[in-house]
């Protein structure tokens, strides 16, 4: 009976949040929800390394939004009833960010609750735990504990939390910086900074001095040398696909408009201390932005050696590489020759106007499966199916599904998965359709962040995760990236 | 805003639910459950009483494997949306 960590901590301890730039709390004074917020992360920063400094910046550590049911991951929302918010775990994209339910009734104050009304600060520091790496705790009066209790009106940080925030990040340093035997003298003039202060903070390694507590600053950058990487895994071995008997192709049209959405703009401006001029006051989330069709320029043929990869799959033993309406292939011998060409030279029954596709796997029964938009083409080598193209809702994926990310047969455990955006989805592949304990967080996957844009298991068993121009060998047994920096794919899997 | 719904009913199936939604139990373990005869089906059965004595357990509230009073009230109160035993994939918990 204690306090639990899920695994996962935040690398460095100088951490920002920040309110949604979207999901504001339609009921609340924003001012005040800031400041009640800010001193629920306080209770942790009073018991522990870390500092907290607010920005206005979607790309904070930790981004506060107040949402409604259904709201874009896989835990909803459930009006007034008995979920009241959640968090996950630290890591990039999503990770440390917390979600309270806006048709809850918040108490500002710290006056005793009821029934209707429930205290922001009781459960966001209860989040808050969540966002910096603690699990739920089975101590009835702990902080982490998971049935809410209100709060004592002049609260202290329960021993069985103060216990488990001190393992991760360590305890408070109290001593003044000047007498503290690990205190290195400082490269760079210091830049007084102090818990409220509202600062735009850049990730970068950099020297933080904080003086307000007198704690010693810490040399957040790696003084070793940067990180060689110190493996290569197996070049890929080739061998040749067995001839195909071309079969006379029907001619089967269908034309499906596919389309890429454009990358949500990063919102960034400066934050005045004081509440932000004309600020959104209504709860509607902004439109999801219009997709907006690929451009097919005559000239996409995509650069070999510098391009990222929409798909990625082991064809028959053989590596196809897909990047607009293009792709490369890899066999025994290397890069087959006069590559990359048009995908639908291949596979005739995909779409005429195809601008990209989205994913492509080899099924355990050596069908091909493309996903483009909301549609997956299934082959039997270079000829469509009969009955396809079929919507996603057909593999029971949901109807607001836009697209799939990425698509593979996983060498763990021999399951396939879909990945999109922020989450992911095990398929089975007899019932043909996904199974019941799903949509999962992508951090599940920890290291590869969200929006992958593809995956696949290599000859070698292992798995790699794309994303732009780089790559990620993944460790199947740890559930975590083998190195935290990406390899360039260009280098590896083109041979440039 | 519309008062909390606090005497909303508590049957097996939403037992079930809320055993599914914050880790107790694997989502669809007890529809194959159904289908199995004899000791299989048993097992099964296990399982959710002993989803039901883990819920109970880090509840603080006591421990006896059945629905009972105390386990309804635990059920309808307000609490954290994460569940309270971590997922993880490959088949290991």
């Amino acid at each position: 009976k204690r306090f639990a960590k899920q695994g996962e901590m935040w690398k460095h301890t100088n951490l920002t949040w920040s309110m949604s730039s979207r999901l504001i709390p339609s009921q609340l004074n924003l001012h005040e929800t800031r400041h009640v917020l800010a001193r629920a992360l306080d209770v942790w920063e009073q018991a522990s390394r870390l500092t907290f400094t607010e920005v206005n910046s979607d790309e904070a550590d930790i981004v506060v939004s107040f949402a409604r049911r259904n709201h874009g991951d896989a835990y909803p929302f459930d009006g007034r009833g008995s979920i009241l918010a959640h968090a996950f775990f630290p890591g990039s994209g999503r990770g440390g960010d917390a979600h309270f339910d806006d048709d809850e009734l918040w108490l500002l104050q710290p006056k005793n609750d009821d029934e209707e009304g429930t205290s922001l600060f009781a459960v966001a520091a209860h989040e808050f735990g969540h966002s910096l790496g603690l699990s739920h705790s089975s101590v009835k009066g702990a902080l982490m504990f998971p049935w809410y209790q209100g709060i004592q009106p002049n609260f202290v940080l329960p021993e069985d939390d103060r216990h488990g925030i001190q393992d991760m990040y360590g305890p408070k340093v109290k001593k003044k910086w000047a007498d503290n035997p690990n205190y290195r003298p400082i490269q760079t003039p210091p830049t007084t900074t102090t818990t409220t202060t509202t600062t735009t903070t850049t990730r970068r390694p950099y020297i933080h001095y904080h003086d307000r507590h007198h704690t010693n600053h810490r040399h957040d950058y790696n003084p070793r040398n940067p990180e060689k990487p110190n493996y290569y895994p197996t070049p890929p071995t080739y061998y040749p696909i067995p001839p195909h008997h071309p079969r006379p192709t029907p001619e089967t049209t269908t034309r499906s408009v596919t389309n890429r959405p454009a990358r949500y703009p990063n919102v960034g401006h400066e934050y005045p201390s004081h509440p932000r001029p004309n600020y959104p006051n209504h709860n509607v989330p902004k439109a999801k932005p219009s997709p907006t069709v690929r451009p097919t320029p005559s000239s996409d043929i995509p650069d070999t050696c510098n391009t990222s990869y929409d798909a990625v799959a082991l064809i028959r033993g053989e590596l196809f590489i897909f990047k607009n309406r293009y792709h490369w292939r890899i066999g025994s011998q290397g890069r087959y020759p006069q590559y990359p060409i048009e995908i639908s030279r291949m596979w005739s029954g995909l779409p005429k106007d195809l601008t990209h596709v989205d994913a492509v796997y080899e099924r355990p029964d050596k069908k091909i499966a493309f996903f483009v938009g909301r549609k997956l083409y299934l082959f039997d080598s270079q000829y469509l199916v009969r009955g396809y193209p079929k919507p996603l809702t057909h593999l029971g994926l949901p109807e607001s599904l836009e697209k799939i990310d990425a698509a593979m047969v996983w060498g763990h455990n021999d399951k396939t998965y879909f990945y999109s955006g922020t989450m992911y989805w095990k398929f089975d592949e007899e019932e043909g359709r996904v199974e019941l304990d799903y949509p999962r967080d992508m951090s599940m996957w920890k290291g590869v962040g969200y929006n992958i844009d593809s995956v696949f298991q290599w000859r070698d068993g292992k798995t790699y995760f794309f994303k732009g121009k780089g790559f990620w060998k993944f460790n199947d047994l740890h559930m975590r990236v083998e190195h935290e920096r990406q390899l360039p794919s260009a280098t590896f899997w083109m041979k440039c | 805003r519309t008062a909390r719904n606090t005497k909303h009913n508590i049957n097996e199936k939403t037992v079930k639910n809320y055993l599914e939604t914050f880790g107790y139990l694997e989502k669809g373990q007890l529809e194959v459950g159904n289908l199995l005869m004899g000791d299989m089906a048993q097992s099964y059965e296990d399982d959710f009483r002993i989803a039901i004595k883990t819920l109970q357990q880090f509840g603080g509230i006591p421990v006896t494997g059945e629905i009972d009073a105390a386990t309804k009230q635990l059920m309808r109160q307000r609490r954290c949306g994460r569940p309270d035993r971590e997922l993880h994939e490959g088949g290991r918990h």
